[in-house]
């Protein structure tokens, strides 16, 4: 599971400061699905990004699997990332020199598992995405929407105690779309935790629970 | 206006050859917004590339304003994308050194404009997509959403007379949605031919005509 708690994040804007994020309190508990709707910059990404521990809130804690994560606390988040928290980026993120099914089994690889294993299971989440036959492409030669779901099967293999995904379906049609939004529930109730910023509203309905933000504030249910 | 007569895209693919677009006629007239839909990977984006002269077709023509433009000819394409064509990219393809507003600029100083002009009309387009407040920042200071609004803005700049944006609105709610595309269909009552391509049904309902790609095969009304 995942918490914030009163989590601010400013950033500089010629002298003055803006808030990104402003006091938002939000709690995603093991096997729960939590959807986050808002508008255009109103700090979704920035959201994900603070409980990936990838930026720093600047007030507040962020709290994964029970255990406060500071700025200063570098080795702890590259642990908890290793291990616990899978990421779909909304720039998706991918090596640009490696295939789909390495893309897809560096995490695993980096978490301890061997070549072989961690390859077997890589190739089995781009089976769950529809990419099977694509996998040894490097993602400059895959369609936008195959480049989104290379980067949604990376986040879902070896099943990590909590799954972000931001955006993971604005390059998809409905179809695929509703099969990722699928993946994704599986996986809450399989006893993830999943949060997923969308602006479709169909994929949010697949959640046990929508919260909104608007420039920085959440509204909705915290918990 | 532009039309495709027969185009087709091969990429090799291994030790085979694969069709990303398949024997394609399409043909979008000055004033009609035509979408273009179908499921990921089906050679949309292709399609946009070979009608902006980025990708070479592998057989067939393609025609802009008339005028049949080859792989060899260079020069006039060069020439095309500079006066004629507005394209927004699926992967955006902003310059990350230069402001949003810069950014804007840019095709307007290519094409002749002095900077002072180039400026003016770049503000204009930025405010048309909600972002006059943020001209000065760049781009990896600008949410998912924000860069593509200002990708749209650079694709309207300037009114050219064939507009291509392949899908404009996948970072953005509705309502900024919304404004993208009624943005489109008014460069088409204006006298543009715009193509747009979408997974939103709900912007393809803005169109005149709807076409579909499935495996680089066009189904619909081609002209
Ligand atoms: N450089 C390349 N080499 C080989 N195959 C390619 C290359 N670029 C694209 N393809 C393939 O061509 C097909 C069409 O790609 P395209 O990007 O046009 O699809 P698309 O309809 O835009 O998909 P999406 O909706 O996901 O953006 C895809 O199957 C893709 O894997
Ligand atoms: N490095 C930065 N410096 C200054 N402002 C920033 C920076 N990064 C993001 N912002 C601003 O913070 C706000 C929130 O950005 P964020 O990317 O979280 O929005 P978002 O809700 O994900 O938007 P979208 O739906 O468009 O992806 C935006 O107004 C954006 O312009
Ligand atoms: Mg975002
Ligand atoms: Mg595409």
């Amino acid at each position: 599971a995942c918490e914030l708690r009163q989590v601010s994040m400013h950033y500089p804007d010629g002298d003055e400061t803006r808030a990104a994020l402003d006091a938002v309190s939000l709690r995603v508990a093991v096997g729960e699905f939590v959807a986050v709707m808002g508008p255009s910059g109103s700090g979704k990404s920035t959201l994900v990004h603070v409980l990936a521990g990838v930026e720093p809130a600047t007030a507040g804690e962020v709290a994964i699997r029970g255990e406060v994560l500071g700025p200063q606390d570098r080795r702890a988040w590259i642990r908890a990332r290793r291990k616990d928290i899978g990421v779909v980026y909304q720039r998706l993120n991918l090596l640009p020199t490696l295939s789909a099914l390495e893309n897809v089994a560096l995490p695993l690889e980096l978490d301890g598992f061997n070549r072989r294993a961690a390859a077997s299971m890589a190739a089995a989440a781009l089976a769950d995405v529809g990419l099977a036959s694509l996998a040894h492409r490097r993602p400059d030669h895959l369609s936008g929407g195959q480049q989104q779901r290379v980067a949604v099967a990376r986040a879902l293999v070896g099943e990590r105690s909590l799954l972000l995904a931001d955006e993971p379906s604005g390059a998809l049609d409905s179809a695929a779309a509703e099969d990722v939004v699928r993946l994704l529930a599986d996986r809450a109730r399989a006893g993830g935790a999943v949060l997923m910023v969308t602006h479709d509203s169909r994929m949010a309905s697949w959640a046990d629970r929508i919260v909104e933000l608007r420039d920085g504030r959440l509204t909705g249910v915290a918990a």
